[in-house]
């Protein structure tokens, strides 16, 4: 251990900026640990640090960029959390809303876009001209690779709209049935 | 994804983190960063981890969640860490994970699965952020 206070965090690279920042902000005796959460991964939101963070990264199917966040307090164990945000740069801090504002612990979609908002967040487009161009790209590619299974038409060549297959839960093979294909590049 | 965990120096912890989920999901495809228990988790009497990887399969595993209670049955972060990872591994040899670990005093450790995963930590009185490579298991 280096010593309190102290900041650590997944991946090096152009994280290290949001391992700084925290670190940083600790040194104030006004900072909690609450708030060098929120300062280090509201950094990476911003700097979009390797893509997997913040806006314009992961596009969906249809192209749009969703974000998931949470934040949590080691004394009061209390958390609040934001799954597939729309239209919303801030994750972390309406994540911190959710834990400050209400007794909740998860908002989601829509809904927490609309919390978002009435807490004083701008909405926003989260799509970039990089994340629209190369999903355009992926979809000129028969949308491969792709997450669907046990669909028509064959999705390991094919983009939607999918028809669900009916599956046997009795059968044998029902089990490999469930496997994933190959994996699309990226993951959380 | 980032998964953060800070501690202040009169002990107090937090945890977090964001990310924009995978790419190519099905619209509506939530992963394990905003769950409780897997993107991050803090108990301020144990310690904190924080997670990244394949969140459709780490969500169901919790990984956080138990890397924090193995802190408080007495493992090492970097013996907590393995552990997780391990449990995922068992029924998911393929599953890219990558877990990191650290008790209240500031102890740390990390594991990871299907690649090279890294993680960075500043404290006490460091001039600059520290990375650690993590050997997959």
């Amino acid at each position: 251990s280096p010593g309190l206070p102290m900041v650590i965090n997944t991946w090096g690279g152009p994280f290290t900026a949001a391992t700084d920042g925290a670190y940083l902000s600790l040194l104030k005796p006004e900072t909690s640990a609450l708030d060098a959460v929120e300062l280090g991964c509201s950094t990476c939101e911003a700097n979009q640090c390797d893509g997997s963070v913040g806006y314009g990264g992961s596009p969906d199917e249809n192209c749009e960029t969703t974000l998931d966040a949470m934040i949590m307090d080691g004394t009061s164990m209390k958390s609040g959390a934001v799954a597939a945000l729309r239209r919303v740069k801030e994750a972390i801090s309406v994540a911190r809303a959710v834990l400050e504002h209400t007794t909740h612990t998860l908002l989601a979609g829509d809904f927490a876009t609309d919390f978002a908002v009435s807490n004083g967040f701008a909405m926003q487009n989260l799509t970039t001209e990089n994340s629209a161009a190369s999903c355009e790209e992926w979809k000129a590619g028969n949308c491969q690779p792709n997450y669907r299974i046990n669909v028509s038409p064959d999705p390991s060549g094919s983009c939607g709209p999918y028809a669900p297959l009916t599956l046997n839960s009795s059968s044998v093979v029902y089990t490999s049935l469930l496997q994933p294909r190959d994996k699309p590049e990226g993951h959380d | 994804t980032i998964s953060m965990i800070a501690l202040h120096s009169s002990g107090t912890m937090a945890a977090g983190t964001s990310t924009n989920g995978a790419s190519r999901k099905v619209p509506g495809r939530v992963g394990d960063g905003p769950i409780t228990g897997s993107g991050s988790y803090v108990d301020g009497d144990v310690g904190g981890c924080g997670a990244t990887g394949d969140g459709d399969i780490m969500m169901r595993f919790l990984p956080c969640y138990q890397a924090v209670e193995n802190l408080r049955q007495g493992m090492t972060p970097q013996q907590a860490a393995e552990d997780a990872v391990r449990r995922m591994l068992r029924k998911y040899p393929d599953v890219q994970s990558g877990i990191v670990v650290v008790n209240r005093k500031g102890d740390h450790g990390g594991a990871g699965s299907g690649w090279t995963f890294t993680y960075a930590y500043r404290g006490g009185a460091m001039n600059e952020t520290v990375v650690v490579s993590v050997p997959p298991i």
